[in-house]
């Protein structure tokens, strides 16, 4: 089962971190110089084992997205590979013999964009980035380093990104409610977007049990602890409820509308 | 007694907090457009009583500073206020019939310069401003938001800082250490920087008394706990034992500068 993940965000937002929670893994990467010009896309895939299933887990990072000085065409690289991968795609679509069972698919599923926990509202350079994207990938908004904010200004915070979203006609990934088994999860799940998360693969002792945790001189943030982010919601909704309907979101209308543009020019 | 702060930082990096906590005052300042399109300087002045002294405090504004797309030219609104308020002074020194004494100085006698709490390094803006900044203001750099970063990240982050400003020579405000009164304070103080602040005019309690913190679900940051972070270190080198440092600094240092290059054109 291939599963690939974009993750956009600025240098030293959290994205590995996060990654690894995710998945429970330290994912091996090479780190990138600090000083890079230009916005550039890295990959590396994995062979991982979620739950009984033998998961090819590709992530894409962006790499000193949000560095530059001028940010402008920040998304640009970005949006050439997600469409890259269509046309590979479309390539071997188009080939007299073909063999799409064994292509090994590299179209984005599923885009976390991180937000930068102001408080105050979107960045002119998030709401462009997501305009770019969204019709070309689902793209799951989400807090990061949620353990910033408190709970009273993360509820206004989430209020004002949705409403920002919606007043610049960004299409975010809504987890879908017309599958009876999951349209009552998910329907909750999507009140709580976007998704506050904490990452971390420190251990801390809390009551006789090891957690993930981050440890400050006031107190110990548990990423698992629903009462302070919402990590257990999108690892639930992103790696276990929802995997299927984003690889098939992704062809069936990313894709799509990617292939009818390609061949109408 | 006159006291002009500059403040440079991204919207919500938490530069109004900072202030009101640093001078335990809600300042009223109007709240601007998330979307203007440039950086512009705002200024405000207000009569406080600090200790036993009246001082007319000015505090200005960055607003917008990082918020555009294109970022190359953040700096310079910033460096020509700066600038401008240097000449206005020059041309009252110049004058034949001049008034220095009861002349309001608006010159910036500090310029706190707030940095993103990334836990990595310096952004491209932040390197490119501070160094256009350094010969015309005292910068004192500060992390800002130190509750998102622990103990042993903080440490590694101040150490980076620090290189990232001396590889890129670009000068940051020492507390002076000539004075044998204040000597051993300032030296020891130097050690801290930059100051890890977290600012809050929330008052929670903590055991009988009302404090100054934020509070989470998982703990209380009290920020004036110099456990927790260093806004008490930064009170006390700012607002209590140099500002007299820091006007002279100003006016025999960078102004001298000033009116040297200006004149000799
Ligand atoms: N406060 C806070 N810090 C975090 C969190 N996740 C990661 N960090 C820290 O942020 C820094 C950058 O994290 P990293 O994952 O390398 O960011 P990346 O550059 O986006 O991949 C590291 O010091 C992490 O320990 C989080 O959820 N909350
Ligand atoms: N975690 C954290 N949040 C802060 C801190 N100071 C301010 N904030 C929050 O950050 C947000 C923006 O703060 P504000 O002072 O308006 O930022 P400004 O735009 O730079 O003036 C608000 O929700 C504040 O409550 C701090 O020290 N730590």
């Amino acid at each position: 089962f291939c599963f690939n993940i974009l993750c956009v965000g600025e240098t030293g937002i959290g994205k590995s971190t996060l990654m690894d929670t995710l998945f429970n893994t330290h994912f091996e990467s090479t780190p990138s110089s600090h000083d890079l010009p230009n916005v550039t896309v890295k990959t590396n895939t994995y062979e991982l084992q979620e739950s009984s299933v033998r998961l090819k887990l590709t992530i894409v990072d962006s790499v000193a997205f949000g560095d530059q000085v001028d940010k402008s065409d920040s998304f640009k690289p970005i949006m050439e590979y997600i469409e890259k991968q269509f046309d590979m795609y479309l390539q071997e679509e188009l080939k007299v013999k073909r063999s799409l069972h064994t292509y090994h698919d590299t179209r984005i599923h599923a885009c976390l964009y991180f937000i930068t926990p102001t408080g105050h509202s979107l960045k002119s350079l998030d709401l462009v980035t997501m305009k770019a994207l969204d019709s070309k990938v689902n793209i799951i908004p989400v807090v990061a380093k949620a353990d910033t904010i408190t709970k009273g200004e993360l509820h206004k915070f989430k209020i004002r990104i949705i409403s920002e979203l919606v007043s610049n006609g960004v299409q975010i990934y809504q987890f879908p409610t017309d599958d009876e088994t999951v349209a009552d999860l998910n329907a909750s799940m999507n009140t709580h977007l976007p998704f506050a998360v904490v990452g971390s693969m420190d251990e801390v002792k809390v009551g006789n049990k090891m957690v993930k945790a981050r440890q400050y001189p006031w107190g110990t943030v548990q990423v698992e602890n629903e009462n302070h982010c919402d990590f257990v919601r999108l690892r639930e909704m992103l790696v276990r409820t929802n995997m299927q309907d984003l690889v098939e979101t992704t062809h069936y209308r990313h894709y799509e509308l990617y292939r009818r543009s390609k061949l109408q020019d």
